[in-house]
């Protein structure tokens, strides 16, 4: 495993653990999309299928189990916890993400790797992660309530899209028969998206700065 | 190989 892949993998852990210790030890989830989280969590519960059929590394596995264990925890917070759900901009956060299963399910039936239940949803997860930030760039749009996205979230999450696609570049010029292009062309379309909740981001913040007193 | 590979990546 190269270091752009390891720095990749422990961005994307920590922009997920670092919400949901956030949302553990404040109490609130104001400003983030419920429906978002969602979606993470049905991209990594779809993905991550292989769990019990294919062994890769212990790495693997246990970062798996993490990822699912502490999305589901985001979602369960928001759903569930007494205090938690209360903080929880409900009517601002009114992407219908339902619509973007389905055409992902579609893609995924169309254009897969190998014709397979596992293959096909793999590539169902690759195509839903790629838009699964829809929803909380609207629900940003909206509120231009950027209290609990912090800097370390957006950063965290930008440094993951790209140190993966660093990882992608450096693996086809180092290994034979690399080649993955729907987990490339996928993860493009994410990190454009991505660069779009990025600019909200900061433009929100710059918008918000004089309002707002230290913390 | 080619077809189906193994995912490596999380």
């Amino acid at each position: 495993m190269n270091m752009f892949r390891f720095l990749g993998d422990m961005t994307h852990l920590f922009s997920v653990l670092v919400l949901l210790l956030k949302i553990h030890t404040i109490k609130s989830c104001a400003g983030i999309s419920l429906k978002t989280q969602e979606l993470y969590a049905i991209v990594f519960a779809t993905r991550y299928l292989d769990l019990f059929t294919d062994y890769i590394s212990l790495y693997n596995t246990v970062m798996k189990l993490v990822y699912l264990g502490s999305s589901l925890s985001i979602v369960w917070y928001m759903r569930r916890h007494k205090l938690v759900r209360r903080s929880y901009d409900k009517d601002q956060d009114t992407f219908r993400h339902h619509f973007l299963i389905l055409p992902c399910l579609i893609l995924a039936l169309l254009i897969n790797e190998k014709f397979t239940f596992m293959e096909v949803m793999w590539a169902f997860s690759l195509y839903l992660e790629a838009v699964a930030i829809l929803p909380q760039l609207v629900l940003l749009q909206r509120t231009r309530n950027i209290d609990n996205l912090t800097g370390q979230y957006v950063f965290l999450l930008g440094a993951y899209r790209s140190f993966y696609i660093l990882n992608w570049i450096y693996r086809y010029f180092t290994e034979v028969h690399y080649v993955h292009w729907i987990t490339w062309i996928s993860g493009l379309v994410q990190t454009l998206l991505y660069g779009d909740f990025f600019y909200y981001y900061f433009h929100s913040w710059k918008n918000n700065e004089k309002l707002q007193l230290p913390a | 190989q080619g077809q189906g590979k193994l995912h490596d990546e999380l």
